[in-house]
């Protein structure tokens, strides 16, 4: 479906909070990574799409966000808690 | 499993129930997890032995927020429980939202708890997630029958890599002494848990319907809504999808953007302010906004100030000029105010003596520019909403370019 500007954000910081949780994302603040143009969510988001076999695409679309919405386990999926 | 794969060093294993959910039974609580300990000891050396009192292995609890880890749950939906991998202290455990509605059966408004909890328990035992679709370590909730729940092949390879096999018959959980002291918690309110439902599934009759041509014209609709812009039309599970930015119309499924809702809808309508869309099945109705289903849903209808005697409703239709929306049942409508979410004074009242020339039941109904389209049968009434007359009729699919 079209998607509300402000829902955009709103999925954006969803799906961070999301990553975090389950596949151990850390916003980089330094700025090398930003300089070298890295996208780590979007590595992130390749490794959460690769674990439910969603196709890889790095992009947060409908279908990765759909399945980040699922009810599920608080456990992450990559790693244990510390 | 986790990082250096910890395990329990041992073959009998303690777990203590130190507080029970509401919305069970505690008898329903203390079975679903004895069932859930039951799964993995059925296929290991290990033996599961309740305790009453003290430091357990696994310590099980229900909570909601924060809870004194470091790992706050998040209200209804999203994260339903966690469990610390084997260890010392909150090794082990096991935790569950108590914003969840915990169920013994697995109904399509609650979650069993059972599974939950044989989900969390692999935790305690050491297995992490797996991402075979159908493990019970898969990580997202998948709602399924429990009776004789088997557990897959994945996790028994899991378990079995920690544990190895078992060695006698497959042991019972083994009670503990009776209990010396009265449980934790005074008994909660018992809730009587309504009988399982039947899941909502689409009714798939021995030859799936075919979809009607679009420019049928006999074609009638169930249900119609706008949608952030575009407008959807429902029959039975096949969706007609028209967007102002797309020429052609779209042929999909319901279940291809809500794969949890049940097709058939009676009724329909967006908010669009709210960037809600709200969907009616028999008593019962959905909120969606765009592809998720919001949490807490479905509710029954008498939830927006209907009597119980009424059962279904046959279409729906929001003005977002007067935040007022109109429901239709039978030959009468109720006007619903959005701001109060309460229904208005002096309704039911006749839709033929307020919506002039529309002297029959509405099947669907839609607000398009500033006028309503009601929906009977093959034909279709434009009304303008100011004056509520009938401006012209046209066939149900004038929408469709045919």
């Amino acid at each position: 479906f079209p998607v509300v500007p402000e829902k955009e954000k709103e999925e954006m910081q969803f799906a961070k909070k999301y990553l975090e949780n389950f596949y151990d994302f850390k916003e980089e603040k330094s700025s090398l990574l930003k300089r070298k143009n890295l996208n780590p969510m979007a590595d992130k988001i390749r490794e959460m799409q690769s674990f439910f076999g969603l196709e890889v695409t790095g992009e947060l679309n409908h279908k990765t966000l759909a399945m980040m919405k699922q009810p599920r386990c608080g456990m992450p999926d990559i790693r244990s808690y510390s | 499993t986790f990082p250096l794969s910890p395990k329990w060093k041992k073959e009998d294993v303690t777990y203590r129930i130190l507080n029970y959910t509401p919305d069970m039974l505690q008898a329903d609580v203390e079975e679903a997890i004895a069932k859930a300990f039951q799964l993995w000891s059925s296929v290991t050396p290990l033996r599961f032995t309740r305790v009453y009192s003290g430091q357990a292995d696994i310590m099980i609890s229900f909570a909601s927020g924060f809870h004194g880890d470091f790992y706050p749950f998040d209200g209804p939906g999203g994260t339903l429980a966690h469990a610390y991998p084997p260890g010392s202290n909150i090794g082990g455990d096991a935790h569950f939202d108590e914003d969840e509605n915990w169920t013994k059966f697995t109904t399509y408004n609650g979650y069993s708890l059972f599974l939950v909890a044989a989900h969390e328990l692999g935790h305690s035992l050491g297995l992490g997630h797996s991402n075979v679709l159908g493990a019970l370590m898969y990580p997202i909730y998948m709602a399924r029958d429990t009776r004789d729940y088997k557990l897959p092949q994945d996790d028994i390879d899991g378990i079995q890599a920690l544990y190895g096999r078992p060695k006698e018959p497959p042991a019972l959980p083994t009670k503990a002494f009776p209990p010396q002291e009265p449980t934790e918690m005074t008994p909660a309110e018992a809730t009587t848990e309504m009988p399982p439902r039947k899941e909502p599934t689409e009714t798939t009759p021995s030859k799936a319907p075919v979809r009607p041509q679009d420019c049928d014209p006999h074609l009638s609709f169930d249900a119609i809504t706008t949608l952030r812009g575009e407008t959807l039309f429902f029959k039975g599970s096949y969706v007609w999808r028209k967007s102002p930015y797309f020429s052609d119309i779209e042929h999909d499924t319901i279940s291809s953007f809500w794969p949890s809702l049940v097709a058939g809808f009676d009724a329909a309508y967006e908010v669009d302010k709210r960037d809600r869309v709200l969907f009616f099945k028999d008593n019962h109705y959905w909120a969606v906004s765009g592809y998720s289903i919001e949490p807490g849903f479905p509710k029954p209808i008498q939830n927006l100030g209907f009597p119980t005697s009424v059962r279904k409703i046959d279409a729906a239709v929001h003005d977002e000029n007067t935040k007022k929306t109109y429901f239709f049942v039978g030959n009468k409508y109720w006007s619903f105010n959005e701001n109060t979410q309460s229904m208005e004074r002096g309704y039911p009242r006749k839709i033929a003596s307020d919506f002039h020339g529309i002297g029959h039941t509405v099947d669907a109904a839609l607000q398009k520019n500033g006028l309503f389209y009601f929906f009977h049968g093959a034909n279709q009434y434009e009304v303008d909403i100011k004056s509520k007359k009938l401006i012209r009729k046209m066939k149900s699919n004038s929408w469709f370019n045919c």
